[in-house]
């Protein structure tokens, strides 16, 4: 465990905690892409079914399950409790797009043809791509809600942070996945152009939204 | 085992 990690780990925690007291408070999932949550629920429970085989730490297993109940506890208030407020007709980003690539990726490209470690190489690939519903979404309507924005920056800065994680391990463990690192690094260019707005647009005050 | 030993993280 190193400074990146912790605070890449707390990071994602901030921003599942905020995309859930958002939902919360506002009583309005507007905005939100119900697909992206949907695959990120899909990205915890075929990763961290390791929990049922392997113990690691209680850190690591504590996490494990707060990150499970939070996304299922986001699925459920965006399509049951506040499914009012859904905004659906401009959540079209086409799902199977994305999960029919990251299946065969995952089946070709993997570190042993065995089915948990197929389930956890499509969790990373399909976490790379997950945001991109919500991402399109926003470039539809053309604006995102500031606390929104504050949920998609530590998201991204997860990964980012996990990056460097990953320098720090290849140098003081030797340490490489290159699985990993190619899906962190994808994931992380993904965030590039809306870390670009955040910083100059919504960290100045103003409201996230693009030239129609 | 390949591949491993990244699964302590999250």
């Amino acid at each position: 465990m190193n400074i990146f990690r912790l605070t890449g780990d707390l990071s994602h925690l901030a921003a599942i905690i905020i995309l859930l007291l958002k939902i919360w408070k506002t009583r309005s999932c507007a905005g939100i892409s119900g697909k992206s949550q949907i695959l990120f629920a899909l990205v915890f429970t075929t990763r961290y079914l390791d929990l049922f085989s392997s113990f690691i730490s209680l850190y690591n297993t504590v996490m494990k399950v707060i990150y499970i109940m939070c996304a299922y506890a986001t699925v459920y208030l965006i399509y049951g409790k506040f499914k009012a407020t859904y905004d659906g007709n401009h959540d079209t980003f086409r799902v199977e797009f994305l999960l029919i690539p990251v299946v065969l990726l995952a089946v070709l490209i993997n570190h042993a043809f065995a089915p948990m470690e197929i389930l956890w190489t499509f969790s990373i690939y399909l976490e790379s791509v997950a945001i991109l519903p919500q991402l399109f979404m926003i470039s539809k309507t053309g604006e995102a809600e500031t606390i929104t924005t504050h949920y998609l920056f530590f998201l991204g800065l997860y990964r980012t942070l996990y990056l460097f994680n990953w320098i720090w391990r290849f140098y003081f463990e030797g340490f490489f996945d290159l699985i990993a690192v190619v899906a962190g690094l994808v994931q992380t260019i993904l965030y590039c152009d809306f870390f670009y707005l955040y910083i100059t647009k919504v960290l100045k005050g103003k409201k996230l939204s693009l030239p129609a | 085992r390949p591949g491993s030993c990244q699964k302590d993280e999250l």
